[in-house]
């Protein structure tokens, strides 16, 4: 049971891979970088 | 050991308010001590009020130079984003759940109150000095906490503030610089003008044996919340709103210099100095906004790296 | 009048003893309430009122029952009678519930099971009634149409830890969850449920049907991104058609969130949650399943 548990968590893996995410994940990067920019 | 702080002795707290060794001191009172169960009831009020302040009392006692927060409690109070008042429904209230409280066996006085300054920083407006001076005038030993439940989740760490007041007309010595804090454009006028009429007292956590098993239990929540948690996502409006309010005291700083353009022949070097702290500040202001987002930033990257990033 | 009213009271006292209850309510029905022909006080009335509802009650017929607390809700507030009080309470509940208002009559048999005294005049409050009315406040929940006042009752429900003991938790943790309830959770179920709960509606399901298609149908919309409707159908254990139905009900009053492609005949559940905020959820679920492990690692000594 042990190795089954185990198995469904490693299939699980990637949490998430959906392009929206992706393009989620590099909007909120940029906005980062771009208030450090300014900061700058 | 650790429980004897939670030991309330009625003779001795009767003698220490017989004595009043404050009352020849205005500084006397310098440390706070804060249970852990005190500190999460108070944080999580504040953040059940949203932008809205919210206030509340605490209970506790007095060990020398030191209150020693053991409990808190919510007040009826409606707050609004610039104040709040305990109408006379509240201080029914405050009758009532003090009285109600000793019958249940709970032998604490209220030592203090508490109140939410949400996103704008832990510092006590015009109105707080004049209700804490009031309160210290009549209901001593008395404190005033204050908490920012929107920084609390943007720093990571809770945001407070415990604070006590001079007497009317009482000049303090010069102040230690306190830890910096970003005060925004439309509070730095009430701040300015009364922030030397109170000072800071030093702020220690303690808990109990049953709060530290809890708390262990506890930690399978916190560890999965810290990895699942963004500060990116949550804080974005009080992020804009920082933002907002440095843009807007750069346009200050630059409407000033501009002024004084032909100030450096003939300003006084004071004022140069000061333009350059303002300038100074704005900028301290900045970096610290940028941290904090470098920082969700990076929480966001190792997640991606840990979670995603994993092929089959 | 003062000897009629007696001669009807002791027909109607007969008539409970053979347990036609609706006879002993007529009987009373007859008595005049409102006669300016002598003094009647209000808790008189008010005592008259509910003994005929709940004699009415006894025999499942809310319409002539809801005439009568009608009346006595006016009485009640000045009422200072605690156990007539409570038998108002009692009685409007089960109108309500009989009338399928489920989610206010679960908000009533709620308030009525956290009664703290045991004793109220030389009425005892014992423990199964209470028991009772924490029950019929979870099925009643249960029977509800899903949507946010539900999820609102079956939170403080679910979180109410004498819920814990009832034979009912397990469906009631289910729904809570927003678990696929199976069809043999759903029959036990029904074997607790009344007559009335029971009855068929105008499209040939029983209430239960509705709520456990509905429930089960929102269980879906979290676990899967699509579905075919003969997929969906066999996972509900209804025809396609009546799945899709159902669902573009669900879609219409947005109660679920989704769009629904005819000619592919698959529904797509969609998830207004942002993305970011999804991941975090996806991590939590990760997290907890490797703490899961490492406990029954620990569990077995590994």
């Amino acid at each position: 049971s042990l190795l089954r548990q185990v198995s469904s968590l490693l299939r699980r893996l990637p949490v998430i891979e959906s392009g929206k995410f992706q393009d989620d994940f590099l909007m909120e990067y940029n906005d980062t970088l771009l208030i450090t920019y300014l900061a700058m | 050991s650790s429980d004897s702080i939670f030991y309330f002795d009625d003779a001795a707290q009767t003698k220490f308010l017989q004595d009043k060794p404050w009352v020849n001191d205005p500084h006397y009172f310098k440390r706070v001590k804060i249970s852990a169960l005190a500190l999460l009831k108070m944080v999580v009020h504040a953040r059940s009020g949203g932008t809205i302040e919210v206030m509340g009392l605490m209970q506790g006692k007095t060990d020398g130079d030191s209150i020693i927060v053991m409990d808190a409690f919510a007040l009826p109070v409606e707050g609004t984003e610039t104040r709040v008042n305990a109408q006379a429904d509240a201080y029914e209230y405050m009758v009532d759940y003090s009285t109600i409280n000793k019958q249940a066996g709970r032998p604490e006085n209220v030592v203090g109150w508490y109140h939410s300054h949400p996103g704008y920083g832990c510092w006590l407006s015009g109105i707080d000095v004049s209700t804490q001076m009031l309160n210290q005038q009549y209901q001593e030993p008395f404190l005033a906490v204050v908490i920012d439940p929107t920084r609390t989740v943007s720093a990571g760490k809770v945001e407070i503030g415990a604070f006590r007041t001079y007497p009317e007309g009482y000049k303090p010595p010069d102040e230690p610089v306190s830890e910096y804090q970003t005060i925004p454009l439309n509070k730095i006028e009430d701040f300015g003008v009364h922030c030397k009429q109170y000072y800071a007292l030093d702020i220690t956590y303690f808990k109990s044996s049953l709060d530290c098993h809890l708390l262990d239990l506890l930690w399978n929540k916190y560890w999965v919340n810290t990895l699942s948690s963004s500060s990116l996502l949550g804080n974005g409006d009080y992020v804009a709103g920082q933002i907002s309010d440095l843009a807007e005291k750069l346009e200050q700083a630059e409407n000033q210099l501009a002024h004084s353009r032909f100030g450096p022949l003939m300003a006084p070097p004071q004022r140069k100095k000061e333009d350059d702290s303002q300038l100074a500040k704005i900028t301290r202001d900045s970096a610290k906004i940028t941290v904090e987002q470098v920082h969700g930033l990076m929480s966001q990257v190792i997640k991606d790296i840990l979670f995603n990033s994993v092929s089959q | 009048e003062e000897q009629v009213l007696v001669i009807r009271e002791k027909l109607a006292e007969l008539y409970e003893s053979e347990q036609q209850w609706s006879k002993a309510a007529q009987m009373l029905s007859g008595i005049d309430l409102d006669s300016c022909m002598r003094m009647i006080d209000d808790t008189f009335r008010l005592s008259k009122c509910v003994q005929i509802a709940r004699l009415y009650l006894e025999d499942d017929d809310a319409y002539n029952a809801e005439a009568f607390i009608n009346k006595a809700s006016f009485l009640v507030s000045s009422s200072q009678h605690e156990v007539l009080n409570l038998q108002y309470k009692v009685c409007y509940a089960r109108i309500l519930d009989l009338k399928r208002k489920f989610l206010e009559a679960a908000l009533r048999y709620y308030d009525i099971s956290q009664i703290e005294k045991r004793q109220i005049e030389d009425e005892e409050i014992d423990e199964e009634a209470l028991e009772q009315a924490l029950s019929a406040a979870v099925t009643c929940t249960i029977l509800a149409a899903a949507g946010p006042q539900r999820s609102r009752v079956l939170a403080t429900l679910y979180k109410d830890e004498r819920c814990s003991k009832l034979k009912i938790y397990p469906i009631l943790q289910k729904v809570y969850l927003e678990r696929i309830l199976r069809k043999p959770e759903i029959d036990a179920f029904a074997e607790e449920l009344k007559g009335h709960q029971k009855a068929l509606l105008p499209d040939n399901f029983t209430v239960l049907d509705r709520a456990m298609i509905e429930h089960n149908l929102l269980s879906a919309s979290k676990l899967y991104k699509n579905i075919s409707f003969h997929e969906l159908g066999t996972l509900l254990g209804i025809p396609p058609p009546k799945a899709e139905k159902i669902a573009s009900r669900m879609i219409y009053e947005d109660r679920m969130k989704g769009s629904i492609d005819q000619v592919e005949a698959i529904i797509h559940f969609e998830d207004d949650t942002e993305e970011l905020e999804q991941w975090d959820q996806q991590i939590v679920g990760v997290c907890q399943a490797l703490n899961d492990i490492l406990d029954s690692m620990a569990k077995k000594g590994f």
